[in-house]
């Protein structure tokens, strides 16, 4: 483990007092590769490297722990402010329905997530309305018709239309007339070097005007987690995260890139692919898993 | 050219650099990178012209000759597609049935995702598409059933390929990948030496983890070949390099696009290229 490795580069330093230069490098160094096995971002593992340097350099090394235990509490602490805090909640719009747009890559999760957001309303007491405006992806609208099914929450749908502005725009009718007060946009997946997709969930957004637009990520993502998370903060803004499929063994280092990047709060994390599976997110929890 | 010089520290920062951001792995890199300033001191850089050029050589040769996907045998040749959840196998199959059909074969599908929400209507789509037979149950029933009787029609019918969908899985959910196992089992016992091919589908967007997603797939069924998709994007996919080295499973096809003529061939020397693109 990360502690073990460290324990072992900082060993001699035992009675020092102080933390100095070259045992600080020794540190960063085990700490840099714990990131990028993680799946952290080189350059996010970079200026994180310096930051923890900052911090630990010259710190009075504690009797009651090693500096081994020091870098490692140092680099936690700093992994979870990075992280955010626990912060799962969408605010409702003031004027009905409040409006989330979810949106990501292919396959991270958005059609599931979708229905396992929908169902955490519907357990609070609203009315949310799904809406299918994936018109893309073979059987995308069955999908989320047959998640709603299975949670008694209805979907709006338009099987035959070739146009997602239309789609939402009819949909915004359907929840003002339903008395929705939630509406849950699923998107089709997209690349974010995807020029006219990317001008599409442009205008979709528009037409829409989201209160909440949810970036989902998949937790397995690796360094490309920037270059997305990029696009997408800059082309479309988005307002939080959920990151999908936390119930694998992957380390999750794409957490603290994206949060880098967007700067945008992590409300849930997917932990399973059943509707139920869908818990606000922890940040110590993820970061001891990033540190490994 | 290259005479015993060594390579300068910032050259070597920026392929290491590269190499990370392409999913190679952190310890991978360094090693490629040791590797490269010791040939250098050595003068065994020979004629490449340049450090990068070496480099991609001794990158192209990891990883070996292209092969092939291809039928042999009697028919019909059972291909059993894998991986975690939304790695891209159902959109995989597809195309791959659309191409055997263009070269003639005759393709019967079995939709062997029987749990997750319209994953039997999206084969059954891709099924329309390549002109390709599908068999299905009901959504909730076994998947080795659906299996069985998939290669019992395709005997029958003398079809000369079957590509088996099955449901997206973490390789960490033990109770999913017995399921993997017995569904292997029942390949096996519908056609003795089925299925032919193991096809792990690999997202070339994850990181490491999908060094342990060929580990343990391969642990548990037998991977014969890797499909890595979604290279349409600007994630490298490095990480096949690990999967070649530790387990010796070659990447034989890579998805380019969501359509149906999005699957080309795995060309190991584009492949390293595009790694500097
Ligand atoms: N294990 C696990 N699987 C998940 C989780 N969230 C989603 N999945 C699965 O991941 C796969 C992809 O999910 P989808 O909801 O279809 O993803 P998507 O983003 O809508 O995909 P596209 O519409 O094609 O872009 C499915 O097999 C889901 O069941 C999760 O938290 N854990
Ligand atoms: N851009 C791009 N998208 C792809 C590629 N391959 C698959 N996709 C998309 O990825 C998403 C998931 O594909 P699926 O075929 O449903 O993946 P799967 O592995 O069968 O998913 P599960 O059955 O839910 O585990 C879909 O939106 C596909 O269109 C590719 O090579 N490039
Ligand atoms: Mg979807
Ligand atoms: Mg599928």
């Amino acid at each position: 483990s990360i502690s073990e490795k460290l324990e072992a580069s900082l060993k001699k330093l035992k009675g020092k007092g102080l933390i100095g230069d070259e045992d600080i490098d020794a540190a960063l160094k085990e700490v840099r590769l714990a990131l990028l096995e993680a799946d952290v971002n080189f350059k996010v593992v970079k200026n994180f490297s310096q930051r923890i340097r900052e911090k630990a350099l010259g710190r009075q090394v504690l009797d009651s722990l090693t500096p081994g235990q020091q870098v490692v509490k140092i680099v936690h602490e700093e992994l979870c402010s990075l992280l955010g805090s626990s912060n799962a909640r969408i605010a409702l719009s003031p004027n009905p329905p409040t409006v989330i747009m979810m949106v990501g890559l292919h396959g991270s999760g958005k059609t599931t997530t979708s229905a396992k957001l929908a169902r955490l309303f519907k357990k609070e007491g609203r009315r949310p309305l799904l809406v299918a405006c994936d018109l893309q992806r073979p059987a995308a609208i069955d999908q989320l018709i047959t998640l709603g099914t299975q949670i008694g929450i209805p979907v709006y749908s338009a099987k035959e239309s070739k146009d997602p502005i239309t789609v939402v725009s009819e949909a915004m009718k359907k929840a003002k007339t339903g008395a929705h007060d939630v509406m849950i946009v699923d998107t089709a997946g997209r690349l974010h070097v995807d020029d006219s997709l990317m001008a599409e969930l442009k205008s979709i957004k528009t037409v829409l005007d989201p209160k909440e637009t949810l970036f989902i990520a998949d937790a397995m993502t690796g360094q490309d987690a920037v270059n997305i998370a990029r696009q997408f903060s800059e082309q479309i803004g988005i307002d939080g995260i959920v990151l999908t499929k936390m119930d694998g063994d992957a380390r999750g280092g794409a957490a603290l890139s994206i949060r880098e990047i967007t700067q945008k709060p992590i409300k849930f994390i997917g932990i399973g692919e059943k509707i139920d599976m869908l818990e606000p997110f922890h940040p110590d929890r993820i970061a001891s898993r990033i540190l490994g | 050219i290259f005479q015993g010089k060594p390579i300068d520290s910032e050259t070597l920062e920026e392929l290491e650099e590269t190499l990370i951001l392409a999913d190679i792995g952190a310890i991978s890199a360094s090693e490629v990178v040791d590797h490269l300033r010791e040939k250098a001191r050595k003068g065994e850089l020979g004629e490449s012209g340049s450090v990068r050029e070496f480099l991609k050589k001794e990158l192209s040769s990891l990883l070996g000759a292209g092969q092939r996907l291809v039928p042999y045998g009697e028919k019909p040749f059972v291909i059993l597609a894998v991986g975690v959840n939304g790695a891209g196998k159902t959109t995989t199959i597809g195309k791959l049935a659309s191409r055997f059909r263009d070269q003639g074969y005759s393709v019967l599908l079995a939709a062997g995702d029987t749990f997750r929400a319209a994953a039997i209507e999206q084969l059954e789509i891709w099924g329309e598409r390549s002109k390709a037979q599908v068999v299905k149950h009901q959504s909730g029933s076994d998947p080795s059933a659906v299996v069985f009787d998939a290669i019992e029609a395709a005997r029958a019918r003398g079809t000369d390929i079957v590509i088996i969908d099955t449901a997206g899985r973490l390789h960490t959910k033990s109770p999913l990948m017995e399921e993997l196992k017995k569904i292997r089992r029942v390949c096996d016992k519908a056609l003795p030496g089925a299925p032919h091919e193991v096809l792990l589908v690999v997202d070339a967007t994850n990181g490491q983890n999908a060094l342990k997603q060929a580990e343990i797939f391969n642990e548990t069924v037998g991977v014969t070949a890797i499909a890595l998709t979604k290279l349409d994007g600007t994630a490298k996919g490095g990480i096949v390099f690990a999967i070649k080295k530790e387990l010796n499973i070659p990447v034989k096809l890579i998805g380019v696009g969501e359509g149906v003529d999005d699957l080309q061939d795995f060309e190991p020397q584009d492949f390293v290229k595009a790694l500097f693109d």
